[in-house]
This record gives C-alpha cells, structure tokens and sequence, in this order.
C-alpha cells in the first residue's frame, strides 16, 4: 500500500514472511526443533539438585546470568535474521533489544517446558524451581515458571512462537524510538501474517489466550529489581563476575 | 545510546555467526 516509502525488504507476501520468521527462529533457538520432539532429557537428581541449592547466592546468580546471556545472545541473532531489523537505525535496533530481549528469552523458555513434571531445560537436565532456591527470589522464579507452564499449555507450533517473538521485538510502542512509523510498518507486516497464519490454521482463539503485554513487561521489571536487589546484597559482584551484555541490559 | 550498549552494538554490527 505505500510502495514508494517502503523499502523493498518489507514488501512480502505473508507467507513468505511466515517462512522467514520460522527459519530465523529455528536457527537461533536452543534447543532444536529436532530435539524438543521426543525428548530424553534426564530430571536432576536429589543430590544434583542439593548441590545447586548449596551453591552460594553469588555463584548462582552468575552462573543463572550466564545462561540468560547465553540465550538473549541467540535472541540479538534472531533479530538481526528477521526481514528488515537490521534496516531499522542503529538507534533504534539496540532500543528494541533492550526492550525485547528479556521478554523473547521467556517466551522461547515454553519450548523447554516439561508440563508433567513442572520442569524447565537448564543446564542439560530438567529443573524445578526449587533448584534455584540459592538466588533468594522464590517469586521471580515462580513466575517464571507460571509464565513457562501457562504457555506451554497453549502448545505453540514453532511458526507462531516465531511470530510472536518477532512481534515482541519489533513493538512501535517501546519508548525513546526515533523512526516510530518504520518500526510500525515492520510490525503491521508481521502481525498480518500472524493473524493470517492463525486463520490458515484455525488457532484464532491463540489471540486471547496469550500472556498480556504487561505481564511480560511485569515479568522483566521484576527480574530488573531482583538484579538491583541482588547488587545491594553482594556489591561488587556483578561488575567483577556477570558477563559484560547483561550487565549493558539489566545492571 | 551506542555508547552505553557497545557490546549489543557491536553484536548487531558483526556478521552472522
């Protein structure tokens, strides 16, 4: 509809776009599609899950750290995939990110999401929440968990986990954006084909059954708070010891 | 904005890996 003002990247069928979001997603999600299907993995131990609750507030706060890094480094790969992000400003793409990453990370954490046992994928095993006693936020971690087990129950295909990770980055609505309406166009695109993918697969009801935009948003200010909370307790921790993005992100 | 998130930026700037 706006041939003129829109750059060639972001003039795609849906379908094609569908098809894109669902490669890049694929690419840069652990674990595989593949491996999600009939999955073995082990559930921690007793002992196992006694060692990690033994572990001393700092270490597990920095070990937790480096995997949420770990897993918002494979989000920026996400993004910089996705049909034009990287035509986005500078500015502006790094806005998102800091905005969206988080978010992108607990949404992707439903794929790992052992809803017989309430247990997540961390660290090559299943975990319950009580694994990760030692950070002292039992209700970030159970909300957390809330989130996984409510979105697990909604048994997202890939594609839609795709989309709706892509429509949770590329959001007009962030605050301090300087090309608002690019970013608009970008996510009116995306929207379209989500909406014309849950019609194709008649999984409309989806829609209202999503997590509300400000509980994830909830969700990450919790997480900021708890990193605050952390570095009033144990000062000079997250400077010396957390991996350099988080830090940029949440400290 | 660059300069307080120079690793994200330099994570957007590199190549695919």
């Amino acid at each position: 509809s706006c041939p003129h003002a829109c750059p060639q990247a972001l003039r795609v069928p849906s379908e094609l776009l569908t098809q894109s979001v669902l490669l890049s997603h694929r690419a840069t999600c652990h674990p595989r599609a593949e491996d999600l299907q009939g999955h073995r993995w082990a559930t921690f131990s007793r002992e196992e899950i006694c060692a990690y609750q033994s572990q001393p507030t700092a270490e597990m706060w920095q070990r937790c750290a480096r995997r949420v890094t770990e897993a918002i480094e494979r989000v920026v790969e996400f993004a910089k995939r996705l049909r034009g992000f990287l035509e986005l400003s500078q500015h502006d793409q790094i806005v998102l990110l800091k905005a969206g990453a988080m978010e992108v990370v607990l949404v992707r954490m439903c794929r790992a999401f052992d809803a017989a046992t309430r247990t997540v994928l961390f660290e090559g095993k299943l975990a319950g929440p009580e694994l990760f006693r030692s950070l002292g936020c039992p209700e970030l971690v159970a909300s957390i968990f809330d989130l996984a087990q409510g979105l697990s129950a909604l048994r997202c295909s890939e594609s839609e986990l795709g989309l709706l990770s892509a429509l949770l980055l590329v959001n007009a609505g962030r605050p301090w954006l300087q090309d608002r309406p690019r970013v608009a166009r970008l996510q009116g695109h995306l929207d379209v084909a989500f909406r014309v993918l849950l019609r194709r697969t008649r999984r409309e009801g989806l829609l209202a059954r999503l997590p509300s935009p400000g509980r994830l948003r909830a969700l990450c200010s919790q997480h900021l708070e708890q990193v605050q909370a952390f570095r009033r307790l144990h000062p000079g921790v997250v400077s010396a010891a957390f991996p350099p993005l988080y830090r940029e992100l949440f400290a | 904005l660059q300069e307080k998130h120079r690793i994200l930026h330099k994570l957007l700037q590199n190549g695919n890996s």
